[in-house]
């Protein structure tokens, strides 16, 4: 099975294979260029030797031979390079975890305590809004208690406007005045008949 | 280091490569040419062996430039160095987002849960001094009303 | 409602009816009314 090297992919902004791919591409491409420019060197000298009798087709032949030869080599070293860079540079070793990843330490449990967390969360919510609505409902009863407080307070002024009224003209205490006239309406009604009496 | 160590390793492929690809290989592959001009060929072979020597390393380079390689090896060095008496294996992403974000998130969960509890506890307390003023203000009524049918009473 | 899972379910769930105390306060009215009416009455009789 293939080894995808993700997390080193994580770190380093590319996979390892990527990148060594890229590299055996540029080695091998640096290598076919090299050789043709040795080639075309080679064609270029012998133009200037007329008695050379050597075709160019013999030419591309022994090209082909060494870069065959070079190919193999440089094919076998590169596998070689690959495998220790693989392993020992471009890699990340298994007890390793990356700063960004530190809180995975710190919370393994992590789909539980998220799924309970969630929960605590949304019930504290409920409980915010409870309270938001319950601080409302106590500001309008104060309000409401203003009112009904200014109505009540009104009742007892005019209790005490009446009772002004009372004494400003003359009767204080009712019971009194009350007593002291039906007193003195029965002095009356016994003196009037007292003189009836007298007069007939 | 990773840093030397890739040095090292490019180096030394380079080295055997050139190994590999001797003189006496060279000029056995163009032996027509070498029987001809032994001189040239030679130098011929010298210019070979600089010029890929020259643009192998000068890829390399471009390679260390472009990743920001030389920094990450350093860093890579260090975090390694920092874990070296972990034993156990460390975590992996497991491939499923949803629960490996978990993890990132639960942090902020709990601020957010802290959060709440603090307001809701402010929230509590402001109630609780409503609800003081609604207590005393019902008991004002209560007295109001009491007074008023006193002085009820005392009329009848 | 929800606020009767609250802090101060207690309180908010004894609220008295402020309208029927206010509504209370005609019958206060309506007796000292009587007992003015029967004031006038004793005084013209007295008078």
């Amino acid at each position: 099975s293939v080894n995808p090297m993700a997390y080193e992919a994580q770190f380093f902004g590319f996979t390892p294979q990527t990148c060594m791919l890229r590299v055996y591409i540029a080695f091998q491409d640096y290598l076919f260029e090299t050789m043709l420019l040795v080639e075309s060197v080679m064609l270029k000298k012998m133009d200037g030797f007329p008695d050379c009798k050597i075709s160019p087709f013999e030419l591309r032949k022994s090209t082909e031979k060494f870069l065959l030869f070079m190919k193999e080599h440089f094919d076998k070293l590169f596998s070689k390079m690959e495998e220790v860079l693989l392993q020992l540079v471009l890699n990340i070793p298994k007890n390793v975890l990356l700063p960004e990843d530190k809180v995975h330490e710190q919370y393994p449990d992590s789909k539980e305590q998220f799924q309970a967390l969630q929960d605590e969360i949304h019930q504290l919510q409920e409980q915010y809004r409870a309270e938001a609505s319950a601080g409302q409902a106590l500001r309008a009863e104060l309000e409401e208690q203003k009112v009904v407080q200014a109505e009540l307070e009104k009742i007892l002024q005019w209790f005490d406007g009446l009772e002004n009224i009372c004494r400003k003209y003359g009767t204080s205490n009712f019971k009194e005045s009350f007593t002291f006239l039906t007193q003195n309406s029965k002095k009356l009604q016994d003196m009037l008949k007292d003189v009836e009496k007298k007069s007939k | 280091g990773r840093a030397q160590v890739f040095a090292t390793v490019v180096d030394t492929f380079l080295e055997k490569l050139v190994a590999a690809g001797s003189y006496q290989r060279f000029a056995n592959c163009y032996r027509c040419f070498y029987r001809l001009q032994p001189e040239m060929t030679r130098s011929i072979y010298d210019q070979f062996i600089a010029q890929l020597q020259t643009s192998i390393k000068e890829e390399i380079q471009e390679v260390k430039n472009e990743g920001n390689l030389e920094a990450l090896f350093n860093s890579l060095d260090k975090i390694v160095e920092e874990a070296k008496n972990q034993e156990e294996p460390a975590w992996r992403p497991s491939g499923i987002p949803e629960e490996d974000i978990c993890s990132t998130v639960v942090p902020y969960l709990l601020k957010h849960k802290l959060y709440l509890q603090k307001v809701l506890k402010v929230k509590e307390e402001e109630n609780r001094k409503v609800a003081e003023s609604v207590l005393a203000g019902r008991d004002r009524i209560a007295e109001l009303q009491q007074r008023i049918q006193a002085r009820k009473h005392a009329w009848q | 409602p929800a606020y009767l899972q609250t802090s101060q379910a207690q309180v908010l769930s004894s609220k008295p009816d402020y309208q029927k105390i206010l509504d209370e306060q005609g019958e206060v009215f309506c007796c000292v009314e009587l007992v003015l009416d029967e004031l006038q009455q004793a005084v013209k009789l007295l008078q």
